[in-house]
């Protein structure tokens, strides 16, 4: 059976699109069969892997309205091992063309239960990129992640919202997938040249101690070019600092759940 | 009457709860009456101008459901003719609680509109913090206002989203408010020292001309650090470019204004 990861964080801008796409590709290079499920309207997960916005047929609104099934319309990307579900704008309409619906919450985790059985496991994670709110697609996500990967700026705002977003998350452990675990706190966009990043990451770690990562991703230019070649930043410069931090996040989480 | 900007981009992080603070307070400095209005549910606006959450006895939240007055629920802050109503969490339960009301996208006009009446048009300026989603407070802050500053970050993915939001400023047009302007795009977070924002900033000043303000807000450290003080920029940090460059903005607006 797949690990499903959920990138959630209601703040903007914090990282979840970046890590999402880079974590999954240190995964994939280190031979794990990665499905990217891009359930953010904005379809930056999968611009970022190269999936042209006119190329995307069908998306993660054709799964959440049972219409498609992910193993039909899943796209194949640069990277080996690595396959996305891409998103379209149609994801804004969701809300309320299931507004009626009891199952609402619940179409992403029957999606993907179906898939498993369809693909015969042969994936073994899958990492869903939310969008910045606590909206339907981002409780969709939650409802069928086995845990929760929250990227984190080392900026002030950022640690603003990190008390609202536990709390969503025991919200749903109580009332729609009560195994959902915090896997970690990933630091992002960590600039040593300024004070404030250092203080937001000391507070973070006495506040949550071991659920924050180890790895620190460091602020660098090369991870914000990548996008724009549709290509994760592992692609595009192995060697700077950006993919190097994301490969040792990668071997971070594998350890980690090897050992689970 | 007033003048009211929505600022407003469903891309998370680019800048709007930083330039609804710097440019309210730097058109207050020039001696216009300026009320913030936070629609976010995440607060960034109310505690950047030094609300404490436990201190917002009533919100924005209280508005939308008519339950209160601005008149009667609007906080002043350290900043003198800059006033602010604040936002908490109990936003994020409004679209569940007005789902059935077929006024729903005119709360906050409504609201306003009453605040006019009520303060005897003693305001000059409302600007309104919009969250990262197109959702209700979003389509409330648009059917309000008379135009819209766009804050974009010199970033890749920042520009995919702003054929959408362009979109969307047209369907509220059409449906919700006919004489609804773009006021300008802001270009955020610009680094020299990197080629992606020299890039952005072309093609954005290609794609749309004189909609782009002429002024640019560079990334500064100091802009980032002074929430955490609960204060803008400029009266934490005077001298600094961030402040410098939002002060300038705040002249092209006043003048662009001044002239329409
Ligand atoms: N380590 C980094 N160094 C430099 N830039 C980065 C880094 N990580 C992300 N970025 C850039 O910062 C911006 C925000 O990142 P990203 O879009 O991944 O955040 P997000 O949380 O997915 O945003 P949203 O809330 O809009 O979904 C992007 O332009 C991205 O390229
Ligand atoms: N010019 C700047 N220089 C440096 N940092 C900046 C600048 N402008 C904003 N920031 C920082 O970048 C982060 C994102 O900015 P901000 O929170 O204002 O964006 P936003 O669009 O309101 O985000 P959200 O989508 O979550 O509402 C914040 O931590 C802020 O302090
Ligand atoms: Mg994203
Ligand atoms: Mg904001």
């Amino acid at each position: 059976k797949a690990k499903i990861f959920a990138f959630a964080n209601q703040k903007g801008g914090v990282g979840k699109t970046t890590t999402a796409i880079n974590l999954g590709c240190a995964i994939a290079g280190a031979g794990e069969k990665v499905l990217i499920i891009d359930l953010d309207p904005q379809g930056n997960a999968s611009t970022g892997l190269g999936i042209n916005k006119d190329d995307r047929k069908f998306s993660t609104y054709d799964i959440l309205t049972r219409e498609q099934t992910i193993v039909d319309i899943k796209y194949k990307t640069l990277v080996q091992n690595l396959d996305i579900v891409p998103s379209t704008l149609d994801l804004l309409g969701l809300e309320a063309v299931l507004a009626e619906d009891n199952e609402k919450s619940y179409k992403l985790k029957l999606a993907v239960e179906e898939f498993e059985v369809q693909s015969k496991n042969e994936y073994d994670y899958i990492l869903i990129d939310c969008p910045p709110s606590l909206n339907l697609l981002t409780i969709n996500a939650l409802a069928a992640a086995d845990a929760l990967i929250v990227p984190l700026q080392c900026e002030f705002y950022a640690l603003e919202g990190l008390g609202q977003l536990l709390e969503t998350v025991e919200h749903v452990r109580a009332t729609l997938n009560k195994d959902l675990l915090i896997h970690g706190v990933l630091l992002t966009m960590f600039d040593e040249r300024n004070n404030l990043s250092g203080q937001v990451a000391k507070d973070v770690r006495d506040f949550l101690g071991d659920k924050v990562y180890k790895t620190v991703i460091p602020r660098n230019v090369r991870v914000s070019e990548a996008p724009s070649y549709g290509k994760p930043v592992i692609l595009y410069d192995y060697k700077c600092q950006g993919s190097q931090a994301y490969m040792n996040l990668a071997a971070e989480v594998l350890k980690k759940d090897k050992i689970a």
